[in-house]
């Protein structure tokens, strides 16, 4: 996190705000909402305030702006320049303009009144731009479904550097970005997509291309802006060409790279009991056809083709597999199959049945 | 898938990276970028304090990776000064 050049901050905690006017392109209540959850952005992790007001002059006023507004600042039209906001101050201080020519909206279309909004109230309260590709003050737009939005902790620390922790007996704390070569980095899931390696944690992925050195890192809502974060299992089918992918009871497919009509189905279409709520692992094998799903300290087989379970699962993991211990991750490479369990990973050989190797989680990332 | 940056946006480029360092970047309007001053080149001097603040390789060129975080919509407060 980055303070704003020469430290300004609001020498008060109540601060007052007041919307100027509205755009044509949402519901007037729609607006209101989006404005009042994202100070409530700020306000839950500060002592700070914000009460609305109405016909006076208030310490944030927000409008939405057409071109040159007359503040030296003109807009650009659609895209390019969303909104921008004034330091802490008299005036024009701590007012929030938003161009007027973009596609606001409330969802993931267009651009998300509350995730800039929110943004830009973190320049109205001080704050400037965060080179953390996760955190709200990040430059660049990136939607996250106003739902899910967790203030991230990069923006938290930077916040309660100025204004001091929120009054609430239990601090909130928020997601940090994930670093590729992090020793403690452990993934949620992780498949392969066209020779592509993904490995997701919590609303990011890591894709690791075998040409590229680097490792890439993204919001899973920058390709699949309708797929939840915490993705908990991932395999990839690739005679079919599509992945699959599972949170809780349910499961999306990807075929190509979209995501499949009618998706996500619940788990049990494949042929799990009701007794299984989420699956932590997945992979599948294309010499064989079948595909390993792994729940707690079992696991069930698929068969592609038939659709259908194979009899006689689940089996205990230990009994098949080894000592690999809860299966948070797995996927299939060249007759490999790779299994990770927290920062530990196990190169698993399925023709000879044994561990052949043990690595770092981080090992794909050319730390 | 996210797809590259239109080859026929090349022309615009020059434009582009100009405009985006003097929005964003505080490289001076009415430089001569072209004209070599003592040590770097003020233009590159700046693309390389952006790409560096976006965590891009470090080129001093408008690279691909450079370009298309450029075309990202984005906030209109500079990234750096005020």
């Amino acid at each position: 996190y980055v303070f704003t050049a020469g430290n300004p901050k609001w020498k008060r905690n109540n601060l007052t705000y007041r919307i100027l006017n509205y755009t044509p392109k949402m519901r007037k209540a729609d607006v209101d909402e989006a404005i009042r959850k994202a100070l409530s952005v700020w306000s839950n992790v500060t002592p700070l305030t914000f009460q609305r007001v109405e016909d006076k002059e208030a310490d944030i006023m927000i409008s939405f702006a057409y071109r040159d507004h007359r503040d030296n600042s003109p807009f650009d039209g659609p895209n390019g320049q969303l909104a921008h906001a004034f330091q802490p101050g008299e005036g024009i201080g701590g007012d929030v303009h938003i161009d007027e020519e973009e596609a606001w909206t409330k969802d993931g279309r267009g651009y998300n009144l509350f995730i800039v909004v929110a943004h830009e109230l973190g320049h109205s309260l001080g704050l400037s731009h965060s080179s953390d590709p996760g955190a709200l003050m990040y430059p660049a737009y990136s939607y996250t479904d106003p739902n899910e939005f967790l203030l991230p902790q990069d923006d938290i620390d930077g916040i309660q550097a100025i204004y001091g922790k929120s009054n609430a007996a239990v601090q909130p704390t928020g997601p940090i970005t994930p670093e590729a070569c992090d020793p403690n980095l452990t993934f949620d899931s992780i498949t392969t997509l066209r020779g592509e390696i993904f490995f997701f944690k919590g609303r990011y992925m890591l894709r690791k291309h075998p040409a590229r050195t680097e490792t890439e890192l993204n919001f899973i809502s920058l390709f699949w802006p309708t797929l939840p974060s915490g993705i908990q299992a991932a395999y990839e089918n690739i005679e079919k060409d599509e992945i699959l992918l599972f949170k809780e009871d349910k499961y999306w497919v990807v075929r190509g790279y979209d995501i499949a009509p009618g998706y996500p189905k619940p788990i049990y279409r494949l042929g799990f009991p009701k007794t299984v709520k989420r699956v932590n692992a997945a992979y599948s094998d294309e010499t064989t056809g079948k595909t390993y799903f792994f729940v707690a300290d079992r696991y069930w087989r698929y068969d592609e083709k038939k659709k259908s379970m194979d009899h006689g699962y689940p089996r205990k993991i230990v009994s098949d597999f080894g000592k690999i211990g809860r299966v948070d991750a797995a996927f299939w490479k060249d007759g490999y199959v790779y299994f990770f369990h927290g920062t530990t990973q196990f190169k698993f050989d399925p023709r000879a049945k044994q561990i052949v190797g043990q690595m770092e989680s981080i090992s794909w990332f050319n730390c | 898938f996210p797809v590259a940056p239109e080859t026929e946006d090349e022309g615009k480029t020059p434009q582009l990276v100009e405009s985006y360092l003097q929005n964003f970047y505080d490289l001076q309007r009415g430089s001569h970028p072209h004209l070599r001053s003592h040590g770097e080149n003020r233009l590159v001097a700046k693309l390389k304090e952006m790409q560096s603040f976006f965590g891009l390789q470090v080129t001093g060129k408008p690279d691909a990776d450079t370009l298309e975080m450029m075309k990202k919509p984005r906030c209109g407060v500079p990234d750096i000064g005020q």
